[in-house]
């Protein structure tokens, strides 16, 4: 995350964070959204299909994982989300133990839209291009984008999908960025965070009028329902 | 007798104060409308009644004339026929505010008489509403409302005031109401509480401020021209073709040496970014090509290089000399007191307020009922003088809620019209929770997911989870252990349906604080266990508070 703040411990207890099973190191985020599965982005896992070459940590703070709070799990299953998509779902090889440190965020309504100027917010152990926290998670907040702005030529030119949506201060300053990939981004309404995005892409970090892509949750409702039952 | 309403436009919590009023007592409010219909004593242009009192005031004001202030239970009705700027026909009905003649020759009062000595008076045309200077038609002239000059060569001149029935845009139609609803392509604009062919973010129920009304044509971002989501699925959205109004549009007080709010009036001449880049110039596209020109947006003093506002950024700006960066703000000083520099980031997010709320500072910024807060450094959609500037002291940033003029609790001006401001949905410190509302997840968690659920019901008494140690982190002794600490009261044989197998917290006396154990810390015998509870474990609701760090 560039510029934002470091957040509360353990203040959003859906984040996990996606490693490597062999050096166990931070390269994507995640979000629990039942204690057996988690939302990422499909690019997160380019490197493997094999879900062997993946691990989940939950409840942790810090990128050390040292936290007692920390659950480990091994990634079961990996469900790729339709084709041109940048949307995943892991399954853990046992359920998460829900606590006061990990619990599962909310989903959208299906095809549900974010009004445009809503206040969200993302998180995660990405890059910070020196706005400190680095190794902490952290935590900034900005306002949804209409695609109508964001696709304009000044913005991000036409790049954005139905399916995906646009999140950002106009000046830059603060964005998610490398590493934060697959993460959440959560608004609040009625009392409850509920996930509108899965971090997936930018140009660049923090640039003005650059806004960050987020894969549009809502619209893969029945998808991650399916998933979930089928698997 | 709702048909009484009907001629008025209604505003929660507001009031206007006037020495000139009348007082009732009515059962309804639409007895109240009807008492202001009938009011002899002056034109009635606006009541409020308060419901509890069913106190009914009449005023000869309105929020064009007066300054609107709030109040709780009180609901303001202005009559539209006096918000209204343009005429109906040859406009005798016509009462709005227009001061200026077709030539742009300042309008004499009607009660001067200089330079010319008037025939037509207020006292000759009792009914007329010849008040101020306004543009009147009181004697039914064919060229509609019409004025005694200040320039003592032209006795009067009409005022060429807009045709309410002619579809036109002021400006970039920001403020454009009409129906048109269709593209300039020809399609039928979608409606915007619609999101069908096109899903959409501007849901008219959230931006209420933006008359995002039925599938007319509007500007709610900025753009050079109302414009819609059309009704074909392959095209998105296109501008609608609504000429520009020929009368002139509305005048702005400007701004030269300082700005206030978001610096849309600002019209000085500062030419230089924050960073020292200095400006490009509006009619230019190089070094960088933009659509922000002064034909596009002609009410909005593009003029030279100088930093300006035109779509509703947050202060003045301009594309920089700098082919390397595009735009940037400019530091424009703020007029008045200067309020303290906004941080970067807001403060810790605080759930709840104490005393009067005063010295609240956390980061909600919705009513009670659920509307969002406009921004205090904003005008619109409600004009007020509660802003950073005049509460320094207030910490009014953004469009949280704050309580700066000591009312009983943090409040905020909504983004919703009608309601002028509400208090907050945020509770007192220490005040009564509501009772749980929701038990599916509290059953789910007592029966099926009991494992991975780690959280407590009520008192614990159930509590079968794997937490094993003390809220001090002490790990806990077995209870069929006898070391560190001997015990015989609570043991797997004296307890056997009470899940004392292992070390696990648990509760086999119904301790009121919930799960425990003996302790493996010789000098502590038992503790309690920190569990949750499962209330809190709903999803998106964290146990522990986020920050909500807005960063900048």
């Amino acid at each position: 995350i560039v510029g934002g703040c470091i957040s509360k411990p353990h203040s959003w207890p859906w984040q996990i964070s996606l490693r490597t099973s062999a050096g166990k190191i931070h390269f994507c985020g995640g979000t629990l959204i039942d204690a057996q599965w988690v939302l990422t982005a499909a690019h997160c896992l380019e490197k493997s299909k094999r879900p062997s070459a993946y691990k989940i940590f939950l409840g942790i703070h810090s990128e050390r994982a040292y936290e007692l709070s920390k659950q480990e799990r091994d990634v079961s299953k990996i469900v790729m989300g339709p084709p041109g998509t940048d949307i995943a779902l892991l399954k853990l090889d046992r359920p998460a133990i829900i606590n006061d440190k990990v619990s599962p965020v909310c989903l959208p309504e299906k095809d549900y839209v974010v009004a445009s100027g809503t206040e969200c917010y993302v998180t995660g152990w990405g890059e910070t291009q020196g706005t400190g926290g680095d190794g902490i998670l952290k935590e900034t907040g900005f306002p949804v984008i209409e695609n109508k702005i964001c696709n304009r030529a000044s913005y991000l030119n036409g790049r954005v999908k139905d399916h995906e949506m646009c999140a950002g201060n106009i000046e830059g300053g603060t964005d998610s960025c490398q590493g934060d990939s697959g993460g959440p981004l959560v608004c609040y309404s009625q009392n409850k965070f509920v996930l509108q995005g899965v971090t997936s892409w930018g140009l660049g970090c923090a640039n003005a009028m650059k806004p960050g892509v987020y894969v549009r949750v809502s619209k893969f409702i029945d998808w991650i329902e399916k998933s979930m039952k089928e698997n | 007798s709702t048909d009484a309403l009907e001629a008025y436009i209604k505003t929660d919590g507001a009031w206007i104060v006037k020495i000139t009023k009348t007082r009732y007592t009515v059962n309804t409010v639409e007895e109240c409308a009807i008492k202001c219909d009938k009011e002899t004593s002056f034109t009635c242009r606006s009541f409020y009644y308060i419901e509890k009192d069913q106190e009914c005031v009449t005023l000869p004001a309105n929020s064009k004339t007066d300054q609107v202030l709030r109040r709780m239970s009180t609901t303001l009705y202005e009559k539209k026929e006096y918000l209204q700027e343009c005429v109906n026909g040859i406009g005798t009905d016509y009462r709005g505010t227009k001061s200026k003649t077709k030539t742009g020759t300042l309008c004499q009062r009607w009660e001067g008489m200089f330079p010319h000595k008037p025939n037509i008076t207020p006292k000759t045309h009792q009914k007329a509403d010849l008040e101020s200077n306004f543009c009147r038609n009181p004697d039914g002239d064919k060229g509609g409302p019409w004025c005694y000059t200040t320039d003592p060569e032209k006795r009067w001149e009409s005022c060429d005031v807009q045709d309410c029935t002619e579809e036109c845009i002021q400006c970039s139609g920001e403020d454009y109401r009409g129906k048109i609803s269709t593209s300039e392509s020809g399609y039928i604009c979608q409606r915007w509480d619609s999101q069908k062919p096109h899903n959409h973010g501007y849901i008219p129920s959230a931006l209420p401020e933006k008359y995002l009304e039925e599938n007319y044509c509007r500007n709610p971002d900025g753009e050079p021209k109302p414009w819609c989501f059309t009704t074909n699925p392959n095209k998105r959205w296109e501008p609608c073709s609504i000429p520009r109004c020929t009368t002139e549009p509305p005048t702005i007080v400007p701004e030269l040496t300082c700005a206030t709010g978001d610096g849309s009036l600002y019209r000085g001449t500062i030419s230089v970014t924050i960073s020292g880049k200095a400006c490009q110039s509006w009619k230019s596209q190089i070094p960088h090509k933009h659509g922000r020109t002064p034909d596009k947006f002609p009410c909005k003093g593009l003029e030279e290089n100088y930093c300006r506002n035109p779509d509703n950024e947050r202060n003045p700006w301009c594309y920089t000399a700098d082919p390397e960066t595009r735009w940037e703000y400019c530091s424009v000083p703020i007029c008045g007191d200067q309020p303290k520099p906004e941080d970067p980031i807001i403060p810790v997010g605080e759930e709840c307020y104490e005393g009067d709320g005063s010295s609240y500072r956390g980061v909600m910024s919705e009513t009670i009922s659920g509307k969002k807060c406009q921004f205090w450094t904003s005008m619109e959609p409600h004009k007020h003088s509660k802003t950073p500037q005049s509460f320094p002291k207030g910490d009014l940033r953004r469009n949280l809620c704050r309580n700066p003029d000591g009312d009983r609790a943090p409040w905020c001006f909504t983004t919703d019209p009608s309601v002028r401001w509400e208090f907050c949905k945020i509770d007192r410190c220490g005040s009564k929770p509501e009772p749980p509302t929701k038990p599916s997840l509290v059953v789910a968690a007592a029966n099926e997911q009991s494992v991975t659920l780690d959280c407590k019901i009520g008192n614990g008494a159930d509590y079968r989870g794997p937490t094993s140690t003390t809220i001090m982190g002490v790990t806990c002794q077995a209870w069929s252990s006898m070391t560190p600490h001997q015990h015989a009261s609570f043991t797997p044989e004296t307890h056997p349906d009470r899940g004392l197998e292992s070390n696990q917290c648990r509760n086999p006396d119904n301790d009121v604080n919930g799960p425990w154990c003996y302790t493996t810390d010789r000098n502590q015998k038992w503790e309690q266990c920190q569990i949750p509870d499962c209330e809190s474990l709903k999803c998106g609701q964290p146990a522990i508070k986020p920050k909500r760090c807005f960063g900048r």
